[in-house]
């Protein structure tokens, strides 16, 4: 499953603004 | 104690969303009642949509040079976007925050907003809107339903439903505080398909839906009835949810247009 969502993982183990998405 | 344990929870979860979510209603209601020293732009036709695009929502636009020559429905389409990806950047954090969610399963983390973050984008989005229309770019414009309405279909039919949705979740007069806890059970839901560890999350949703209760009898002491109205609202959202997610791979197959990669991931085998 986090394979599958790595955007998902990585704003859930980071703070990551939506600019760097 | 356990009064003072669901008092400190409710609490807890106001403050994580007053502070992620960057509108709220209160926010919304200021500018939607006239109550700001400078109203918002209001987008009715192509030619005030140009005049926005150019100025309140350069920034998203810019950042896809490409779609400058696309139609209408194609640009709105896309600021619908990344409306979304930034409000489930905005529910991540709020997530976290939520007592407990950190140290849940990180896969059932990821569950519990793949299957969420569009339930509670439209709950909250109805915040913004009232029946002739809804506040875009952080409230510094405002977009009718009317102009929405006569875009080209499919495009056209994603609105609606959300605008119809709204005009019934407003007529509960929620405030942000309930809107916080509304937002949270959400997304600690306990049957989102694939969860692994059901019973944590279950015992999470239950404590937050009690106290979710607590609150709106005090919040609300008139509304005897809110409690139950709200949690068929959840139903209601799931179905809005359902509808939206297959517009949008009509939208992406006719309208030839690409989907943000977060966005992708969360469509992706959702229902």
């Amino acid at each position: 499953l986090k394979e599958k969502h790595k955007i998902l993982h990585q704003l859930l183990q980071n703070s990551t603004s939506p600019v760097d998405l | 104690t356990q009064l003072a344990d669901q008092k400190t929870l409710a609490r807890q979860i106001y403050d994580a969303y007053l502070k992620n979510f960057s509108m709220n209603k209160a926010k919304a209601r200021t500018i939607l009642t006239g109550k700001t020293s400078t109203p918002p732009f209001v987008i009715h036709d192509m030619e005030t949509l140009q005049l926005a695009e150019q100025t309140l929502v350069a920034k998203m636009v810019g950042s896809a040079g490409a779609l400058k020559d696309r139609e209408v429905e194609v640009r709105i389409f896309h600021c619908c976007q990344c409306t979304s990806v930034e409000t489930v950047t905005e529910l991540t954090e709020f997530a976290k925050s939520v007592p407990g969610f950190s140290s849940l399963d990180l896969n059932d983390q990821v569950t519990l907003l793949k299957y969420g973050v569009y339930e509670a984008i439209f709950a909250m989005l109805a915040s913004c809107m009232n029946k002739d229309g809804l506040l875009v770019a952080y409230g510094s414009g405002f977009i009718t339903r009317e102009f929405l309405k006569s875009l080209r279909r499919p495009v056209s039919d994603m609105m609606e439903p959300k605008f119809q949705f709204a005009m019934k979740f407003n007529a509960l007069e929620l405030d942000d505080s309930d809107l916080a806890l509304f937002v949270a059970a959400i997304i600690c839901c306990g049957d989102r398909p694939g969860l692994v560890n059901v019973t944590h999350i279950e015992e999470m949703q239950e404590n937050i839906v009690h106290v979710l209760q607590l609150h709106l009898l005090a919040n609300h002491p008139d509304d005897t009835f809110l409690f139950p109205k709200l949690l068929q609202k959840l139903a209601d959202l799931r179905e809005l949810v359902t509808e939206h997610a297959q517009l949008v791979q009509e939208i992406k197959k006719t309208e030839d247009t690409s989907l943000h990669p977060l966005l992708q991931e969360i469509y992706r085998d959702m229902y």
